[in-house]
């Protein structure tokens, strides 16, 4: 059900050694099952500013990701404005 | 921008514009709602390639890529149709050009603040992150906006955007920043509009320059004559030289409006039957847009409206472009107006304009939608940090606003419009003093600003009273005093470790922030005020508190400061030592101060101000410091 989706942003512990390329492939792995069966829900990955990426969950798929011990937060974005 | 340079002392081939070779060389990342390639303000004729460091890429394809000037475009906002970094809201022309637009003539607004329209670096890089759309900016389209301009090579980033206040940690720009700042990259955001309340700020990390809105000696002048004779100056863009300026029927929307929002002119509020052919006073407020209102008094038959402002907004009024006649007029000068409709049975008024006047001595002055502090995130540290121009901004759009066949602009206001002012000032220190970190030009920007108006009386707010510590910051940017600042407070981004320790934030916090495990119980905490950051916030208890402070000399090498100090009432400060006797560039000395409550003597005030100024003979480098009891 797309409209349950909301963008989270999860921030990760990273492993000690990783290759920036592999980063896309261990957030993936972090993701319940299944959010693995529907449509690409990473929207982005972070590699500067910080550990972490940003995807579309649902609020219990949301709290099935916190249960890995590699995610240390993951909230729902908000919208900021212009100022 | 056809104004502010000349406002901020920067001449073209003159001063700090030839000191910093106009920023050349520098490239400014703005985060906001994607830009116009289109538009003579990015014209490239005369700019260099970009630095070899640039690593980013043009989303935009066909006819216009990017040139020289707009030398990166990115789109993060993730919707079906819009896929490419185009402006379809304005904003983000509006301020990229704001910090490096380059020179166009005859740039005006109905013919309104004509002149030669340029940003502050004219000849630094942009590179616009489109983050923004007209619903607003996605936290996760912040951070991969700022995320990417980190790794393209960006050495200034520019935020006209934000959110309520909140715990670094879960603030999307104050993440960003932090990874920017460690990479040696300035950060300048807006402070928020959410003014003249106090703690209304976005953006109060302390490794951000946070940026409150003035005004600039410019009005765009039209005048409410009433029946009786009497005038009240106002200011609005539209000017239409067809409005007569004979006296038409007056209405207050309030007495005959047939809703509550009608007091405000919200859309469709109004009864033609009312306002027909008449001039409607309008109040602002009532979360309906200032220009909306002017549309629904259209939409309705009025010929023209005066709008007075709130009693919060005082005598701020801001030049709009409406779609009618009209003026924006003071609090004060709208309750005249009711007396007046009150008194009489036939009220009478029009709208006088009379276009561009420059030299208001009392510029610039605190508008009354500059947000303040003291900070909710970190109240420790002094914020906003600066005000620079944010009132009635010319500045590039995409699309005419008059149908005319000049290059389009617009007039716009908010702290939206003084952060990018910032930005390009900090390009322009970037290009003088390339070796100096984000926190050195900060100092230099801060320590150097401005307390006094053009007439010499210190800087006022919207009441027409001295602006307070919290609503100025340092005070108003000096661009060419700032880049000889002559002492700097400097931070490097591990010294913020202690500084977040300190603030009760957990090593899963910090670690956010820090991108990296951090344990507090390994770590020294520092008070907030502890932090070596140019200005002072001080929570005053009943007992001293002492800090200390470290200044780098970046001007000449034999030199010798004295301290000034100024204190409020209720409150000591002592210094030690108070001479800094500098024989190097680059030295560092240390000082400590500390602050002694006297609660017997504060007047029941909740807060007071003071300053700390290092004197040697041209150089005067200043920390404002505020005392919250």
């Amino acid at each position: 059900d797309q409209s349950n989706l909301s963008t989270y942003i999860v921030h990760v512990r990273k492993p000690q050694v990783i290759q920036s390329d592999d980063l896309h492939t261990f957030y993936y792995s972090l993701l319940p099952e299944s959010t693995k069966t529907t449509n690409q829900r990473i929207v982005f990955t972070y590699r500067n500013v910080v550990n972490g990426f940003a995807v579309k969950l649902t609020p219990e798929e949301a709290k099935a990701l916190q249960q890995n011990e590699e995610v240390v937060s993951a909230r729902p974005e908000k919208i900021l404005s212009l100022h | 921008t056809t104004h502010t340079p000349s406002f901020l002392g920067l001449q073209q081939g003159l001063g700090l514009w030839k000191g910093s070779n106009s920023g050349k060389g520098v490239i400014i990342g703005i985060l906001d709602t994607g830009i116009s390639p289109f538009h003579p303000s990015f014209s490239d004729e005369g700019m260099p390639s970009p630095p070899a460091k640039w690593n980013g890429i043009c989303e935009f394809t066909g006819k216009r890529t990017c040139n020289n000037k707009i030398i990166g475009a990115r789109n993060f906002v993730k919707t079906k149709n819009l896929t490419l970094p185009f402006d379809d809201v304005g904003h983000g022309t509006h301020t990229a050009s704001t910090a490096a637009g380059r020179p166009v003539q005859g740039a005006n607004v109905y013919g309104n603040a004509n002149g030669t329209a340029v940003g502050m670096a004219p000849d630094a890089h942009i590179a616009m992150y489109k983050v923004c759309g007209l619903v607003g900016c996605s936290e996760s389209a912040i951070l991969a906006g700022m995320d990417t301009a980190v790794d393209d090579g960006v050495d200034v980033l520019s935020l006209s955007l934000g959110g309520p206040s909140g715990p670094f940690f879960e603030d999307p720009i104050a993440l960003g920043a932090f990874g920017a700042i460690q990479k040696g990259i300035f950060v300048s955001c807006s402070a928020a509009n959410s003014g003249p309340a106090y703690s209304s700020l976005s953006n109060e990390a302390p490794w951000i320059l946070t940026v409150g809105a003035s005004s600039i000696d410019r009005t765009i002048m039209a005048t409410a004559k009433l029946g009786n004779g009497k005038e009240y100056v106002g200011q609005s863009v539209f000017q239409p030289k067809d409005f007569a300026p004979s006296l038409l029927p007056l209405v207050y929307a309030g007495a005959n409006g047939n809703n509550n929002f009608s007091v405000f002119c919200a859309p469709e509020s109004l009864n033609r039957s009312d306002v027909e052919g008449k001039v409607v006073l309008c109040e602002d407020g009532g979360f309906v847009p200032r220009v909306f209102k002017g549309k629904a008094v259209k939409d309705a038959g009025g010929a023209a409206m005066i709008l007075m402002n709130s009693v919060l907004e005082d005598f701020n009024p801001i030049a709009d472009v409406h779609v009618l006649p009209a003026v924006h007029i003071s609090y004060e000068a709208g309750l005249a107006l009711k007396e007046y409709i009150n008194s009489t049975s036939t009220p009478t008024a029009t709208i006088l304009f009379e276009g561009t006047v420059i030299g208001n001595l009392l510029a610039p002055q605190v508008t009354s939608f500059s947000s303040r502090g003291p900070s909710k995130a970190s109240p420790g540290i002094l914020k906003p940090d600066i005000i620079g121009p944010g009132l009635n901004i010319l500045a590039a759009w995409p699309v005419s606003l008059d149908n005319s066949t000049t290059p389009p602009f617009n007039i716009i206001s908010g702290t939206s419009m003084s952060c990018p002012h910032l930005s390009g000032i900090a390009a322009l220190l970037k290009n003088s003093h390339p070796d100096w970190s984000p926190a050195a030009i900060k100092s230099a920007i801060m320590t150097t600003a401005s307390q006094v108006n053009l007439g010499g009386t210190p800087i006022l707010d919207q009441r027409l009273v001295p602006a307070d510590v919290f609503a100025t910051g340092a005070g108003h940017v000096n661009p060419v005093k700032a880049n000889d600042p002559g002492l700097v407070y400097d931070i490097e981004p591990n010294d913020y470790i202690p500084y977040l320790c300190g603030l009760n934030y957990t090593d899963r916090e910090v670690g956010v922030i820090l991108q990296q495990r951090v344990r507090c119980s390994e770590v020294n905490h520092i008070a907030e005020a502890e932090l070596n950051y140019p200005s002072f916030s001080i929570l005053l208890g009943n007992t001293t508190q002492l800090y200390t402070r470290t200044v780098a000399n970046v001007g000449p090498a034999n030199s010798t400061y004295t301290a000034e100090i100024g204190v409020p009432v209720g409150v000591g400060m002592s210094l030690s030592p108070a001479q800094l006797t500098f024989t190097e560039v680059g030295q560092k000395l240390t000082y400590s101060v500390s602050f002694i409550p006297f609660s017997e003597d504060r007047d029941n005030h909740t807060f007071a101000q003071g300053s700390l100024k290092w004197v040697s003979g041209k150089y005067s480098v200043r920390s404002p410091i505020s005392f919250i009891f």
